[in-house]
């Protein structure tokens, strides 16, 4: 051996450096490709029949950021940024820490509710300020669709089919939304003054329409009610409404707010069944997004009556333009708040979404909605477990119906301009 | 933050005619609360 050595002459050649490269490029493809099926098998094998260990993940697709940012604890960081931007700041800071937020963000400090800026004694108060009465006048005409918040219409238009359009080319679904729809009595039971627009015009006052009274509410809104069927719920005629009757899983709770899970979920329809079966009206969606310097409690768009609410425990991704380009269905992934309840025309949907930096949603009218909490999201993973363990479907939100709120309009009244609640940090 | 509406209202007998929806902003307008979006 030591002469084979010794005399076999040694020659170095040089390793082509692209067949190096190419050869751990080959081993990194394949480490990669495993790595991916072994988490995919694993996540199958979670839901397949098995009981869930953990909701899975929203890992959407989409460019490099979108899989960095689905990489990220979201939430976790959302409700850091919440208790950083609790901390009390110095009194003397107060006044050049918030005016130099105003500057960067463009806040129009004139229209502040507060002159002396050293009342808020943190950036969240700050951020959830009021403004001055009369800085924000209303439409004077009556049939306007007001413009819930300030903010930058994003996306606009009518829903056909199922999609909304998020931008060019990318659409979600209603369903995926709002939800499976499960209409009301109130919404299956359309009287023919809603759809028919010679009703009698309201008393008016300077354009604004006078509602007097609840009663008056639900005429002034072509959703005239008498008082017995309003007390009984509609009447027990024909057969559909008593199908739908059997199937409203929903009970009223003594409070205003009655949590009921979604898998309780009540008799499927697509949303387009709502609609008149004449099709003289028409599903429309608006999206308004709010930048971090606006103003940021959002107000009734109409008068309407908010029958139910339903909370998506969704992820906190940014809603910044941006990404409303590059991440399909960013809305339906979003932690959410749905509104639902009808108006003079019909259905209506109020859907506030949060981000990273504003995941908590405040409805005023409802005190028991908590969002961005670990609560929520225990609660929802356990929902998620009791559904996949009796092999249902998770709905994917926590419905509560606000139907106690007035026993005369079955819902939360609201008039155009009121004020409904808003987004906080964190 | 964002802010979806979804809702139904009377669309035109036919396109053009009034009575139905019609909006009153562009794609990118900035908008201040109580500001009309559109119109029935």
């Amino acid at each position: 051996l030591r002469s084979a050595l010794k005399d076999t002459k040694v020659r170095w050649y040089p390793i082509p450096v692209g067949l190096g490269i190419g050869f751990l490029g080959l081993v990194q493809f394949y480490k990669t490709q495993a790595r991916e099926k072994e988490r995919l098998e694993r996540e199958s094998s979670e839901f397949d029949g098995a009981r869930p260990k953990k909701r899975a993940r929203i890992r959407p697709d989409g460019p490099w950021q979108v899989r960095v940012m689905s990489t990220l604890p979201l939430k976790a960081m959302s409700r850091l940024w919440g208790k950083f931007n609790e901390l009390t700041i110095p009194y003397y800071l107060r006044i050049p820490g918030f005016k130099l937020y105003s500057f960067v963000f463009g806040v129009n400090l004139d229209e502040v509710s507060e002159p002396d800026l050293r009342v808020y004694p943190n950036l969240s108060a700050f951020f959830y300020r009021t403004l001055k009465p009369g800085v924000r006048p209303l439409d004077a005409n009556p049939n306007a669709l007001l413009s819930p918040a300030d903010g930058r219409v994003l996306q606009y238009g009518k829903i056909e089919g199922n999609d909304i359009e998020q931008v060019k080319g990318m659409t979600y679904t209603i369903d995926a939304l709002l939800g499976k729809n499960t209409p009301t009595p109130s919404l299956s039971e359309k009287t023919p003054e809603a759809t028919d627009e010679s009703v009698k015009s309201p008393p008016t006052r300077g354009g604004e329409e006078l509602v007097t009274s609840e009663e008056e509410f639900a005429r002034v809104n072509g959703i005239s009610y008498t008082l017995p069927n309003l007390l009984s719920g509609p009447d027990k005629s024909h057969d559909d409404t008593k199908k739908l009757d059997d199937q409203a899983a929903v009970p009223s709770s003594p409070g205003a707010v009655s949590e009921v899970r979604a898998d309780l979920a009540l008799g499927e329809k697509p949303w387009y069944d709502l609609l008149s079966p004449d099709n003289r009206t028409a599903l429309y969606y608006a999206v308004v997004y709010l930048a971090p310097g606006d103003y940021h409690r959002f107000h009734s768009p109409a008068n309407w009556v908010v029958e139910r609410r339903r909370h998506f425990a969704g992820e906190l991704y940014s809603v910044s333009p941006y990404l409303q380009r590059t991440l399909p269905g960013l809305f339906t992934l979003n932690e959410r708040v749905v509104l639902l309840g009808r108006w003079r025309w019909g259905f209506f949907g109020f859907v506030p979404v949060g981000a990273t930096n504003v995941g908590s949603i405040a409805v005023n009218f409802d005190k028991e909605l908590r969002t961005n909490s670990l609560l929520t999201d225990t609660a929802a993973d356990r929902a998620a477990e009791e559904a996949a363990a009796r092999g249902e479907p998770y709905a994917g939100f926590a419905e509560a119906t606000y139907g106690a709120a007035s026993a005369v309009l079955g819902g939360h009244a609201l008039r155009r301009g009121d004020e409904m609640g808003g987004f906080k940090l964190g | 933050s964002t802010i979806v509406l979804v809702f139904e209202a009377p669309v035109a007998e036919n396109p053009g005619a009034k009575g139905g929806f019609s909006w009153a902003v562009e794609k990118g307008q900035k908008v201040k609360m109580g500001q009309a979006l559109g119109y029935v």
